[in-house]
């Protein structure tokens, strides 16, 4: 099963 | 005072035309450096980051007193500026406590000047922290040719596999009604540099992606004739189109992943 992963998942919060 | 003196007005309608799709409501920030602008889509799937520094030369005058912040409806953007003929300097002016963008659009022939105010909105936006860092493989491909990849694929299915190797790049899409696969050699020795393909490998990468962000961030092709691809595994895929005498306006896309 593949699935869409969120941008903010990958980027600390500034 | 801000205040922004750009050339080139067809620069601008081409970035808000290739944003507004995604990102509907986003935020200026403006500095004495520049211009930079930085937002997710909806699903949070998708982030923009554009850069106009200011000492480059498509601005004829810049001034920023003090950091502000232009929350601006990109759609409404996008109508104001289709009011600018293409050749047109454009002006961009706020005050330091601003709730109105102005836009002035003056003719080349110095004949016809026109003045647009739009109102600013407070848009609460979470900021991230990208990393410089350095990714596995880079792509670098003539702009056209990638939306035509996109456009292309985007017929069979939702998602793309792109493969990275050492002897070029492989686009693959497998949907319930067929499948396509197109393969782009790397190919340095043409003699114009905007239709090179030329990729650079660390490490080699196959990663998926949706279709539908891609085709959208196409959207930009006529921004550059070139567009670069920046691939690590399991990471955001970085699509940047350089802007002649500005920057650069790069889409960061998450990778579809098996879980």
């Amino acid at each position: 099963m593949i699935g869409q992963q969120k941008i903010y998942s990958f980027f600390r919060v500034a | 005072m801000f205040e922004a003196k750009m050339l080139q007005s067809s620069v601008l309608k081409k970035i808000i035309e290739s944003l507004k799709d995604l990102f509907s409501d986003a935020n200026f920030d403006c500095s004495s450096s520049g211009i930079t602008l930085q937002d997710m889509d909806s699903s949070h799937v998708a982030l923009c980051y554009l850069k106009l520094r200011s000492d480059e030369e498509g601005f004829e005058d810049y001034r920023c007193d003090r950091n502000i912040t232009l929350g601006v409806n990109l759609v409404l953007m996008s109508k104001i500026l289709k009011c600018a003929g293409n050749d047109d300097v454009i002006t961009l002016r706020a005050e330091d406590e601003p709730n109105i963008l102005t836009f002035i659009f003056d003719s080349k022939n110095g004949e016809r000047v026109s003045k647009y105010d739009i109102k600013l909105m407070e848009i609460d936006s979470e900021l991230l922290g990208i990393p410089d860092t350095e990714y596995s493989c880079v792509v670098k491909m003539p702009s056209h040719e990638f939306q035509r990849i996109c456009s292309n694929l985007s017929q069979l299915g939702d998602s793309v596999t792109v493969d990275c190797h050492k002897e070029g790049v492989d686009f693959k899409v497998a949907g319930e009604q067929g499948s396509g696969a197109i393969k782009l050699k790397q190919n340095t020795t043409v003699d114009k540099e905007e239709d090179q393909v030329s990729v650079e490998l660390n490490e080699a990468v196959t990663q998926s992606f949706a279709l539908k962000f891609l085709c959208a961030f196409t959207k930009a092709t006529s921004l550059s004739d070139t567009v670069s691809l920046s691939l690590t595994q399991d990471t955001p895929i970085v699509v940047e189109y350089p802007i002649a005498q500005h920057g650069y306006l790069r889409f960061y896309l998450a990778p579809k992943i098996e879980e």
